[in-house]
């Protein structure tokens, strides 16, 4: 899912 | 996840351990700066509203708890400890909060992936971060003769920023579809910030001297 990739980062 | 995205998230916690290492050891915060450690506490307080909502994995919740008791912790430390709060340097700290917060907040209102509360305020703790180091610049800028422990935290800040551009490039050509231009754009704002600072930071270790910036 390309909308919520960065949200696995801090 | 990547050795780039695990060695900037170490290098990130390794900063915050040489700060608290400093503020708890020495019982000194001289060279830091108040406002930006207040700036990275709104920065994790609404960057990590999502530890209610969603889950990711340990290693992530144990992180954004880390980085958000430690920040609080350190803005306790330097307002209200006894000793600690002595060696604040209040009089050259003078960075404005709204300066930044205001215009920060404004541009999350107009760039954001959705208008919901989530989405707006993690867009602000994006922009908040990419500018919260700047009063800890300056700072450094009118202290001039900076201690080691202080030009290693904002070294190990900047080297955290620097591999997480790296971790974004690894993930870019490793997964599909990895596009997300809030987070790069403003995380590439924050780390060309340091560039200043490490070039300085490299002339004196080349010199084996202290780390002193230009009037």
């Amino acid at each position: 899912n390309p909308k919520t990739a960065a949200k696995d980062e801090l | 996840m990547n050795i780039f995205r695990l060695a900037g998230d170490l290098t990130h916690l390794a900063s915050v351990l040489v700060l608290l290492l400093k503020i708890h050891t020495i019982k000194s915060c001289a060279g830091i700066s108040l406002k930006t450690q207040e700036l990275y506490a709104i920065v994790f307080a609404t960057r990590y509203l999502d530890l209610f909502t969603t889950y990711i994995s340990l290693y992530n919740t144990l992180m954004k708890l880390i980085f958000l008791g430690s920040s609080f912790s350190i803005v306790w430390y330097i307002r209200k400890h006894k000793i600690v709060r002595r060696s604040y340097d209040k009089d050259q700290d003078t960075f404005r909060h709204y300066f930044i917060v205001l215009p920060c907040f404004v541009l999350a209102l107009i760039i954001h992936e959705k208008f919901t509360v989530r989405e707006v305020l993690w867009a602000f703790s994006l922009y908040l971060e990419a500018v919260a180091i700047l009063p800890q610049l300056v700072l450094l800028q009118r202290t001039r003769n900076i201690d080691n422990l202080t030009g290693q935290y904002v070294f190990l800040l900047g080297a955290y920023r620097a591999l997480y551009i790296l971790n974004w490039i690894y993930r870019y050509f490793t997964e599909p579809h990895f596009v997300h231009w809030i987070t790069w754009i403003s995380g590439l704002v924050q780390t060309l910030l340091y560039a200043d600072f490490f070039y300085y930071y490299f002339q004196s270790m080349k010199n084996n001297g202290k780390l002193q910036l230009p009037a």
